[in-house]
């Protein structure tokens, strides 16, 4: 499960934001504009997520606090999930298991686990047959939900297989 | 593994049948196996709501396909819980009624799955254990926690 | 403007159907499929829409009721639209002008201004610069609010040309 | 035929900026020229919200699009009223308060144009000068006129 998340610089949290969650339902909730669906991106983003279109961006440096009329940018975003592992769900030898990801302005990015550095496809591979890798089932964008109604039938089993 | 998705399968269309059955008091849904374009194994989504004839997805309403595609969701958290989930709006084109069908079948979801849900919805939030607010202050998003007692009284 | 709308056999309402507009905001509600967006479907394709996506249909024969568990299919689409036309607006010499696109499942069409047959063309030439051709202004469907931001610069323009 | 279309954008842009900053409470708004690809002409939307900087139209949120659009089409419709307007649940994306700020805009608008506006908010119901109900009978929709006062007290 997900203990919490700490974003930083990521979109419109300028500042170091810790949210906790809840083992069950946790509710997210707030005005038009004010951060909810980008800290599901930020969320999406830490778990490996690379297409700019998915987090709503043109070009990677999106991603980073870019300032606003009583802020200034920010060089970096970062964004940490802390994961419950008492149940040894992911294969490691850890009770909790902090997934960081970095990007700079420079265009340079980061990866750790639990504080070791590692490469992003060290994460997706964590990652593999959660429902939380690539065209995962368990995590649905604003506006996304009907869209596999839409797909191909190809598209469709393969989304599937995704969970089989 | 053929036959492992074979296997799946059949579970996730008899789990996918009855979520559907919930969510819209009736009617039914299944997941067929098609030949796609070149000879491209696939599968189709059939369903056909109380009242209805059996229609192609594309003529359905709004609120029709999100609870259609909730009910495809639901089923697959059933049989596959993910480590957690996180969920944006799905509840958008809901109305009134069918937010509270969707809420009262989160609830039970929530009981092995975990669940992340960003909302606007009054039902949805009812069925929450806890409530994150966000809010926008000079540009930058800040975070503060809600009382329950707040949204169920007002 | 618009007075009434008479929809007979088109999607949803399988039986004749009236509805009646005010000069100012009429608002039309109702539950999830209960068939909203079929009187605004009903609107576009009167006024000549031919996009079956736009309509939400795969064949043009799917606009023509198909049945329900209590009802047999029908084997005609009909709407009419009764337009005022006191102030002029339409360049016809009459105070009311009636819409009426008919559509059978051979796939015949048949369209009349007020009682007299005419094409589709005849149809889309009175409709010219009102907002309500195809890419008018006027008629926005079910999630469609945004497009307009996500279209390309030369389609903005030509969006704009429209209305001009 | 391109001074006309010049005079008309000359005076959409002020409309825009304006019912943009009616719509939002701030910010700014603003159609530019720009030259596209393969040197064709083209128009882009700018804009700029209350508190934060200028950015690309993909960043915004979900309902910040959907206010910018209708800031958009409210202005085209107080330059250049159709005969009648049609909009589907275009306010679907807006929080409580928007769809306060939405409505009473379009009662405005209701002054000098047509409107028919399908919705589920109850902000948006509040100014519609009457209510036609929709329901669904045996696989088949009905039509029942509402009274305003059922909406209004309940
Ligand atoms: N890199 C960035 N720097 C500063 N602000 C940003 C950045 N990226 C996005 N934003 C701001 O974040 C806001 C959008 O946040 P978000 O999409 O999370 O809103 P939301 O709470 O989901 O709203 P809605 O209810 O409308 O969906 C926009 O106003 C956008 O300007
Ligand atoms: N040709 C047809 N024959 C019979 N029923 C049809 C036909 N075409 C569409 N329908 C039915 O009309 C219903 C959809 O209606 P519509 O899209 O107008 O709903 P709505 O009131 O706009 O709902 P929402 O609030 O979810 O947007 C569907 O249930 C669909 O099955
Ligand atoms: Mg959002
Ligand atoms: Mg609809």
């Amino acid at each position: 499960m997900l203990k919490k998340v700490v974003i930083q610089g990521f979109k419109s949290f300028a500042e170091k934001t810790e949210i906790t969650f809840e083992p069950s339902i946790t509710g997210i909730v707030g005005p038009n504009g004010s951060g909810k669906s980008n800290v599901a991106e930020a969320i999406r983003w830490a778990l490996g997520e690379t297409k700019t279109k998915i987090l709503r961006s043109e070009r990677q440096q999106d991603v980073i606090f870019t300032g606003s009329q009583g802020k200034k940018p920010v060089g970096m975003a970062e964004v940490t999930l802390i994961l419950d592992n008492s149940n040894k769900y992911f294969p490691l030898p850890y009770d909790e298991i902090a997934i960081t990801r970095r990007f700079f302005r420079s265009g340079e990015s980061e990866f750790y686990i639990n504080k070791s550095p590692c490469r992003l496809k060290d994460i997706h591979e964590l990652l593999v047959d959660t429902g939380l890798g690539k065209h995962g089932y368990a995590i649905i964008g604003q506006g996304q939900v009907d869209e596999i109604l839409f797909s191909s039938p190809e598209e469709k089993r393969s989304y599937l297989e995704e969970a089989a | 593994m053929e036959q492992r998705f074979d296997e799946f399968l059949k579970l996730l269309n008899e789990e996918f049948d009855l979520v559907f059955k919930d969510l819209f008091g009736g009617g039914r849904a299944s997941l067929e196996k098609v030949v796609g374009g070149e000879q491209k194994e696939g599968i189709e989504i059939i369903v056909e709501l109380p009242g209805k004839k059996r229609q192609s997805l594309g003529l359905l309403s709004g609120g029709e396909r999100a609870l259609t595609s909730i009910a495809l969701l639901f089923a697959l958290f059933n049989l596959k819980p993910s480590p957690f989930c996180v969920l944006d709006e799905i509840d958008a084109a809901l109305d009134e009624a069918n937010v509270q069908r969707f809420s009262a079948y989160l609830k039970k979801i929530g009981e092995r799955n975990q669940v992340v849900l960003i909302t606007h919805r009054r039902g949805s939030m009812e069925v929450c254990t806890k409530l994150i607010g966000i809010s926008m202050q000079d540009g930058c998003s800040k975070v503060l926690s809600l009382p329950m007692e707040n949204i169920k009284a007002g």
